[in-house]
């Protein structure tokens, strides 16, 4: 009867907010910090 | 006591074409900006590889201070404009590793430099070359401060 | 249409040098002297010489991104998937940061309207090839290269600077414009990439958290209610194909990241999302209405001898942002029943009731469910003012002998089954956290259990909570309240019923339940 929402990969006990590293309506987990992109310095973009 | 209601035709157009979209689906690296390097390519993998286990906090600094010094250099140059680049140069800057944007490579103080001025600071230091891919020494080195990020 | 000669084949050159500017070493040191050389070469061309022709280069650009597209992917076999998205996104990305960099440069720094109403432009051509396209390719259209070019300008358009910080709440009314005109149920084959962007983390953070003074929350509620709309017929037929499996947990999870992370947002607007969500979508329904606010403490409610109507909150109204009284219609009934409410009278009036909600004869269609949403709220806000108009609280008592409670037992004898069984479902959407909503629908549920003249009623209002409470978590904090005193309270004789023992697994099931509450 219904889904057991713990098991759609989400992190529903972190203590912060979870949209932040929400990987989609599709995916079966949190973003990792590699599929973030991020505003780094202009000299970090070393390609 | 509902029960089920007929699909009107313009909803079955509706499923119709949502089925057929069901097979273009939408893949995870449509969002991101290209990635120069190990892009999102997904790999049959044997099931007894860690699927999915994201560890927890794992986007934090501290989390990246742990990882060894090494592996904070792949993923600052391999992983370029993610939040994971961003977190292992702020942990190689809580290790005193220090970025040159001339040079776009890391160096730290080997010893106390010989030389300190409002310019430079002129010494011995370890440096990661990325494109030996290794850490090598450097005497009488002149770290101008204009470099240092 | 009537494209003047040669424009084609300029924008095409014109293209495909920026393409090759935008992926040069020069262009990724100095973006902006490589931009303005090629803003001189679209000068040169005359592209930007009257908003005619400015159109028609982005609506021949898109096209040809497009097409480009089309034939890589249909190129799949000699390529890896990965190469494919490459190759698309090597034209596709340069193309975007055009537009980017001409919303960004366009007008001078104080005039903002020229930017706003040149990306308003841009995303309106996108989106009229995109309906275009999905017209002509139907079960063939791929969504991939408009997914790229909306998500990626929306990020480009997004990141932190001066000139694009000033007009960000345009820029986001002028995606959420987009968004609407493309929503599922006018675009299906559109509809996966369409939640990919209503719900990507930049979107829901720039929407619900960083635009001050939630302005961009009534926006995010409609594109929400678009996606509502779009799935309740597959819902309410329970018959979930896989493709609208999958889309259906997409639009879990983003109510989990909702409840999460802006749990507010869904109390303000539950009622609207409520009045779309078919009545058979029980769990998805229970993950909206069990939202509070995250400064609120909710007493467990399976504290014994809880007293509700000792708690503060309860005589606080939460906020609702629908206009209920204006969903009342026609302006006639709404006058008879503000007569009725003030009045009493006509008795006529309780006895035409059911003859304004019901609509057809069809089972499962018979009732304007929107009406009925709107009827049950407006009269229990109408109970809760009149009540505290003699300085009373609502409580079992207070809520009694009175034209608002004739009404509500009008309507619990008056109906059918079905028209019943959508009455109560109207009242058990009231059952949330704790406030004066919340607190006077539970009364009301009770008391109409109480004084119900035949046992059929309290074997619906039985199923309601039920039906609620034996799907998977997470559930309102009212519906568990309500259901406990229900079951608890001697007065009720909740056990004696019939319905309760009417097969061992039903009793079972009841026993569970009560152990679980107890």
């Amino acid at each position: 009867l219904g889904q057991d929402l713990k098991t759609l990969g989400m992190n529903l006990n972190s203590v912060e907010s979870v949209y932040p590293n929400f990987g989609g309506p599709f995916a079966e987990m949190p973003c990792r910090p590699q599929d973030i992109d991020y505003h780094v310095p202009s000299e970090y973009l070393i390609n | 006591p509902l029960g089920p209601a007929p699909l009107q035709r313009e909803h079955q157009f509706q499923l119709q074409m949502l089925e057929a979209a069901y097979y273009h689906l939408p893949h995870p690296s449509d969002s991101e900006k290209l990635r120069a390097y190990l892009p999102r390519n997904p790999y049959p993998l044997p099931h007894y590889y860690p699927q999915q286990t994201l560890i927890p906090h794992s986007d934090t600094v501290e989390f990246f201070q742990r990882l060894a010094t090494e592996s904070l250099f792949f993923v600052f140059y391999y992983m370029e404009g993610t939040k994971a680049q961003y977190l292992a140069a702020k942990a190689l800057k809580k290790q005193s590793w220090r970025f040159h944007t001339k040079y776009m490579m890391w160096f730290q103080r080997h010893e106390e430099p010989k030389v300190i001025n409002e310019e430079f600071e002129q010494g011995t230091y370890i440096y990661f070359d990325y494109e030996k891919w290794g850490q090598r020494k450097k005497e009488g080195f002149t770290f101008e401060y204009k470099y240092l990020e | 249409f009537d494209d003047p000669q040669g424009l084609l084949e300029k924008t095409e050159y014109l293209l495909r040098e920026w393409v090759n500017i935008f992926h040069s070493p020069s262009a990724s040191r100095d973006p902006t002297k490589a931009f303005s050389v090629f803003v001189h070469q679209m000068n040169v061309h005359g592209i930007l010489k009257t908003d005619d022709l400015i159109t028609r280069f982005f609506r021949l650009s898109t096209q040809m991104c497009v097409d480009l597209c089309y034939r890589a992917l249909a190129d799949q076999n000699s390529s890896t998937p990965v190469l494919v998205r490459t190759k698309c996104f090597h034209t596709l990305d340069a193309f975007v940061r055009l537009i980017a960099l001409l919303v960004k440069h366009s007008g001078d720094a104080s005039n903002n309207a020229t930017k706003v109403n040149l990306l308003n432009k841009v995303l309106g051509i996108v989106a009229g090839v995109l309906l275009q396209d999905h017209e002509v390719h139907l079960t063939e259209f791929q969504q991939l290269p408009y997914h790229r070019i909306f998500i990626i300008l929306f990020l480009e358009l997004n990141t932190p600077e001066p000139v694009l910080e000033v007009i960000n709440f345009q820029v986001l009314t002028a995606f959420c414009h987009t968004l609407h005109i493309l929503r599922p149920s006018h675009a299906p084959a559109f509809a996966y990439a369409w939640l990919e962007l209503v719900s990507h983390r930049v979107f829901i953070g720039r929407m619900l958290a960083i635009t001050p003074q939630q302005k961009g929350w009534g926006m995010y509620a409609q594109l929400l209610i678009d996606l509502f709309k779009f799935l309740a017929p597959f819902l309410r037929n329970a018959e979930l194909s896989k493709p609208v499996a999958l889309f259906y947990k997409g639009t879990l999870r983003v109510l989990l990241v909702l409840l999460h992370d802006f749990p507010e947002f869904l109390c303000d607007y539950h009622y609207s999302f409520c009045d779309v969500i078919p009545p058979n979508c029980i769990q998805m329904r229970n993950l909206i209405l069990s939202a509070f606010p995250r400064n609120m403490r909710l007493p467990d409610p399976f504290t014994p001898n809880l007293k509700v109507d000792m708690l503060q909150e309860i005589n606080h109204a939460p906020r609702v942002l629908s206009n209920i009284a204006s969903l009342i219609q026609p302006a006639s009934f709404k006058k008879d029943l503000d007569n009725y409410l003030k009045a009493r009278a006509p008795v006529t009036f309780l006895s035409e009731l059911r003859g304004h909600l019901q609509v057809s004869h069809e089972p499962g269609l018979r009732y304007n469910i929107k009406l009925m949403n709107a009827l049950v709220l407006y009269v229990g806000t109408q109970a809760i003012a009149h009540i505290r108009s003699k300085t009373l609280q609502p409580n079992m008592t207070t809520i009694a002998h009175s034209a608002h409670m004739d009404i509500f037992q009008n309507l619990a004898v008056d109906l059918d089954t079905e028209g019943r069984y959508l009455f109560l479902n109207a009242i058990a959407n009231q059952l949330r956290y704790p406030n004066s909503h919340t607190h006077y629908f539970s009364c009301t549920l009770l008391y109409l259990f109480a004084e119900a003249n035949s046992e059929a009623i309290q074997e619906q209002i039985t199923r309601v909570l039920l039906e609620r409470l034996i799907v998977n978590r997470p559930h309102p904090w009212g519906l568990l309240i309500t259901f406990i005193e229900l079951i608890k309270n001697p007065i009720y004789k909740f056990w004696n019923h019939e319905f309760v023992h009417c097969a061992p697994e039903i009793e079972k099931l009841f026993e569970s339940v009560a152990r679980s509450c107890m």
